[in-house]
């Protein structure tokens, strides 16, 4: 079962997670330990990654207008700066002794460090993709609350103007969003659910048709059509709310789904 | 620019790999 939820994030930690969960195994075993080579270079180079990386994170923090963003990511970074820092300081006592035993031990504390200071970094950094998707789910989920006082065309050439560009957008992201997902259960829902909204959305915009159609003629079965209306409408809302909540998920528990 | 965080963070990935490959040469030994 997959431990990383998009396939962005598998693909950057999944190779580290692994390396490092070896080389805790090595070093358990070979206790006694053999002699480190120099690892100034490419401890260098993770350093030096680092750096770019509390950089671009940084920048990311000042640029955006996630207030959640803005409180979680600065922890994320400051753990791998500090993973880095063991790294630098295990290298420089390996220098020194190439078989000490505590060296030893920063490297693997910061190896571990840099993996999970990235894990959190790039899962708050998701998180913040996510939910700029639910705020276009939830304009449309707003134009779909108005729905029902919609009464002549024109109004409802307007409705569609609005309605129309929000659907758009919801359509292509929620579509790539899917296709990112490592889980599969996950996956499945999100198209179902996107299926159905985007079936539903034109009969829903006939049905308003008819519901003005029937009361700009005073005629009878207004009442039937307004219920037609506010049926489409819920349902539609439900496909949203569904797709919202499998946008949050970030873990799958075959219990829970079964 | 969403993609440049994910590309720094690749990076970095990268690098650590290598780092603990260096360290698992000479482990594995």
């Amino acid at each position: 079962m997959p431990v990383f939820h998009t396939k962005t994030i598998e693909g950057i930690l999944e190779p580290v997670a692994q390396q490092v969960s070896r080389l805790v195994i090595l070093h358990e075993e070979a206790e006694d330990g053999n002699a480190m080579p120099d690892l100034e270079r490419p401890v260098q180079a993770v350093s030096c990654a680092v750096a770019n990386l509390v950089k671009v994170g940084k920048e990311t923090i000042n640029s955006s207008d996630d207030p959640i963003l803005k409180q979680d990511m600065p922890a994320a970074l400051y753990r791998v700066e500090g993973a880095s820092k063991l790294l630098e300081e295990a290298s420089g006592m390996l220098k020194v002794d190439p078989y000490s035993g505590p060296a030893r031990k920063k490297l693997i504390e910061g190896s571990r460090g840099i993996l999970q200071g990235t894990s959190s970094l790039l899962l708050c950094f998701d998180e913040s993709e996510v939910r700029k998707i639910i705020r276009e789910c939830k304009k449309v989920l707003d134009y779909l609350a108005v729905a029902e006082v919609i009464e002549t065309m024109e109004d409802l050439v307007q409705f569609l103007k609005d309605l129309s560009p929000c659907l758009s957008k919801v359509s292509r992201e929620v579509g790539s969003r899917e296709k990112e997902l490592t889980h599969q259960v996950h996956r499945e829902i999100l198209v179902r659910c996107l299926d159905q909204v985007k079936t539903l959305a034109p009969i829903l915009i006939c049905s308003m048709k008819i519901f003005i159609h029937i009361i700009s003629q005073g005629g009878k079965g207004a009442e039937e059509a307004a219920e037609n209306r506010n049926y489409l409408t819920s349902r539609m809302t439900d496909e949203l709310h569904e797709i919202i909540r499998v946008l949050q998920l970030t873990t799958y528990d075959e219990d829970e789904w079964d | 620019d969403a993609g440049e965080m994910v590309r720094q963070a690749r990076v970095l990935g990268q690098a650590t790999a290598q780092l603990i490959q260096a360290i698992k040469g000479e482990a594995d030994k």
